[in-house]
C-alpha cells in the first residue's frame, strides 16, 4: 500500500483547501522559510493521532486550527484526509483505497473517520496495525531533531526500537 | 516479548554496522545493550567511529557526523520494518556536498519500498525529486501549493495533469 | 541590581522591537517581564509575530522565523552590550536565501563594534567574508588549516602574506 | 581591543599546532562535515574558562585533549592560546597585547596563564571584567542551538540578559 493523497483544510496555515499527490518515489516540498512545509509533517502526525500538542509545537490541540491572518478570519475546524490505495494485500480489506480523516472543532471537540465514517482511533490503529503506519519515531522525522537519538539518555532511546519489534 | 526485542534488536544492530561503514566510507559502529541480562528495560548504547578516527563518545561527533549516524540507525531500522512513507524534514541541512550525495544514494535503495517525502532547501535533494511541490505564502499567513513540477525521471504519477496554482 | 537590569531590559527591549521589524521586513516583537514585581527573579516572555500573520506562541514559528528571532535578540543585546567578538555556528543552516541576505545586511552594522568569526556552508555568507579559513583533514581525525584567502573588500589585516598551507 | 589570533595545540582535532589571524570584519571558517569548525569555536570556550565538559560535548574535561588518529599518537596535552591587541584603553594596562593560554593534562591537572605567566582564571576574568569577553551566552552561538532560548523556558531565559547588565 502506499500514500495517495493528503488533503488539508483548516489546519495552520492551511486556511485554503490543499491537496498533495505523491508518487511512488520522492516528493520534495520546497519553499521560503515560514511558507508552510513543516505544517505539512504536522498534518501527516496529526491525521495519524498524534495527542501531544507540544509534538505539534503548540500549547494546546486547538493551535492547529487555523487562527487567522491580515486578510482572513480564523476558521472553526481543521481537518485532514490521508488516503491510501493498493490496500487489499495488507489491510486484508475489500477496499482498494482508504482515507483516514481527522477534524477538530475550536471547542476541542473532534472526530476521527475511517473511509468518512465516523470511528474511534482505536479502530484506525487496529486496522493499520502491522503495516507500520502510525508508528511515527522513525518515520516521520522533525526539522532539527534527528540528533536527538544520539543526544538521548540510553533508556530514553528503547522506544524507537520497540516500535519496529 | 523478550525474544522479539532481542531479535529485531539484533537485526537492526547488523544493519547498522553495514549502513553506518557505507555512509561513512569506512569507520565503524555499533550498538549494545546497557544490560543484556534485562534486554526489555536497560537503555541501548550508541557506539561509532568515523573513518580514521578514534573511538569516543557520540557526543564528540560534528553537526554532520551525528546526523549521518542518525541516518544509517534510522535507515537500519527501516530494513527490519520498513514504513509505507517516510517524511524527512531538513535532514540534510548540517551536510556537507559529499554527505548529501551519499545520503541520496543510500536513499535509492530504499524507495522502492517506501515513499519520501523530503522537505528541503538543498538543491541537490531537489533534483532527486520525482515530484516538486512548491508552497509559498503570497498571501501573508496563508500557505498556498503553486507548482509541482513533474520531472522526466520516475514514475510521477501519470502526464502532466499534475500543475496546481 | 534591580535598576541596572530593569534598564538593561528596557534598552534590549526597545532594541528588539526595531531589530525584529527590520529583518522581517515588517511584523512585531515584544520582551514582557512574567511579573514586573520581582524583575529580578522572574521569566522573559518573548512574543513575536511575523509581518502578515496572527500572535501566536513563538513555539509555533517555522525553523527559520525562529532563527531570525533569535538573531534580532542577539543583536539587540550587542547594541546594548557590544561584545569584542562573536562566534556563529551555522546560524545559517535553516536560513533561505533571502533571510540570509537580510542577516549578512543587519550585520554589516555591527562590524565596526566587533569581529565576527562565522561557521558556515553558505556561499553567500562565504562571499559576505573578510578573510576565509578551510579546514581540511588530508590526514584522517587530524584538522589542518588549508587556505586563507583574502577578499578584495574589507581591511583583512594587510596584503597577501595571509596564504597558509 | 580586538582578537588578533588564536593558536591550537592538541585540543580536540587539532594534533598539530594551527594559528588563525582574525580581521577586523568577518572571518569565515568553512570546510566539511567533521574537519573541525566546531572545534575551533570550542577552543575560544575553552580558553575563556568554560569549567563544563558537556557545553564542549565531551564527558569530562580530559575528552579535549587530541587522542589520537589512525596515524596518529595520543598526545598528552591541550593549549589554547588568544592574543588581543589594542588593549591599553579597555584593560587599563600598559600592555598593547594581552595573551591568555589555556592548558590541561591527561590527569586533569591544567593552568591558565597571563602574558606567558601562570595565573588564576579569576585574574583573567577580573583583567576582562567590562570587556564583554568571557561572556559567552551572547556572544558564542553553538551549532543548532540558535533557537534555544525560545524554547528555554522565561526562567532560564534571564542568563542571557544578566550578562548583558
Ligand atoms: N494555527 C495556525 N494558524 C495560522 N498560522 C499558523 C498556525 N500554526 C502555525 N502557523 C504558522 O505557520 C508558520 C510555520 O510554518 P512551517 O513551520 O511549516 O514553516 P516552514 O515552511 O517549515 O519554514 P522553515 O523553512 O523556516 O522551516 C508560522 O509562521 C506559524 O505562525
Ligand atoms: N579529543 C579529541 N581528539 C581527536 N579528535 C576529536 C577530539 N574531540 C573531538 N574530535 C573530533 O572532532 C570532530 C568534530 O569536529 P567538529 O565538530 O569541529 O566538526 P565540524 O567541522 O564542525 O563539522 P560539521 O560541519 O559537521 O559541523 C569529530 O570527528 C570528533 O571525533
Ligand atoms: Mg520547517
Ligand atoms: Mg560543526
Amino acid at each position: 500500500m502506499y500514500l495517495r493523497r493528503l488533503e488539508i483544510l483548516g489546519f495552520k496555515s492551511f486556511a485554503q483547501k490543499t491537496e498533495l499527490n505523491f508518487p511512488h518515489g520522492v516528493a520534495a516540498v520546497v519553499g521560503p522559510n515560514g511558507c508552510g512545509k513543516s505544517n505539512v509533517l504536522d498534518a501527516i502526525r496529526w491525521c495519524l493521532g498524534e495527542q501531544s500538542a507540544k509534538a505539534l509545537r503548540g500549547g494546546e490541540m486547538a493551535d492547529v486550527i487555523f487562527n487567522g491572518a491580515d486578510t482572513r478570519q480564523p476558521l472553526g475546524m481543521a481537518e485532514v484526509t490521508m488516503t491510501f490505495t493498493d490496500c487489499e494485500e495488507q489491510l486484508g480489506t475489500a477496499y482498494h483505497e482508504v482515507s483516514i480523516s481527522r477534524r477538530v472543532y475550536r471547542d476541542g471537540r473532534g472526530e476521527y473517520l475511517l473511509n468518512r465514517t465516523v470511528c474511534r482511533l482505536r479502530d484506525i490503529q487496529e486496522l493499520f496495525m502491522d503495516t507500520g503506519i502510525g508508528r511515527s519515531a522513525y518515520s516521520i522525522m522533525e526539522q532539527g531533531k534527528i540528533d536527538l537519538i544520539l543526544s538521548s539518555r540510553p533508556e530514553d532511546r528503547r522506544a524507537i526500537f520497540e516500535e519496529a519489534a | 516479548t523478550r525474544e522479539l526485542f532481542t531479535e529485531t534488536f539484533e537485526r537492526v544492530r547488523v544493519n547498522f554496522q553495514e549502513m553506518y561503514a557505507e555512509l561513512f566510507g569506512g569507520g565503524r559502529a555499533n550498538l549494545l545493550l546497557v544490560n543484556e541480562e534485562d534486554p526489555l528495560e536497560c537503555g541501548i548504547d550508541i557506539i561509532a567511529r568515523p573513518p580514521g578516527k578514534q573511538l569516543q563518545s557520540v557526543t564528540l561527533l560534528s553537526g554532520g557526523e551525528k546526523t549521518m549516524t542518525a541516518v544509517a540507525l534510522l535507515f537500519a531500522i527501516y530494513m527490519v520494518k520498513p514504513s509505507p512513507f517516510c517524511v524527512l524534514d531538513e535532514m540534510d541541512a548540517p551536510l556537507d556536498e559529499s554527505n548529501i550525495a551519499r545520503f541520496l544514494k543510500i536513499l535509492d535503495r530504499f524507495v522502492s519500498q517506501s515513499q519520501f517525502i523530503v522537505i528541503t532547501h538543498n538543491k541537490r535533494t531537489i533534483a532527486r525529486a520525482d515530484v516538486l511541490y512548491g508552497i509559498t505564502m503570497e498571501e501573508a499567513g496563508v500557505s498556498k501549493l503553486v507548482a509541482v513540477r513533474l520531472e522526466k525521471r520516475g514514475q510521477g504519477d501519470g502526464g502532466g495533469t499534475r500543475l496546481r496554482g
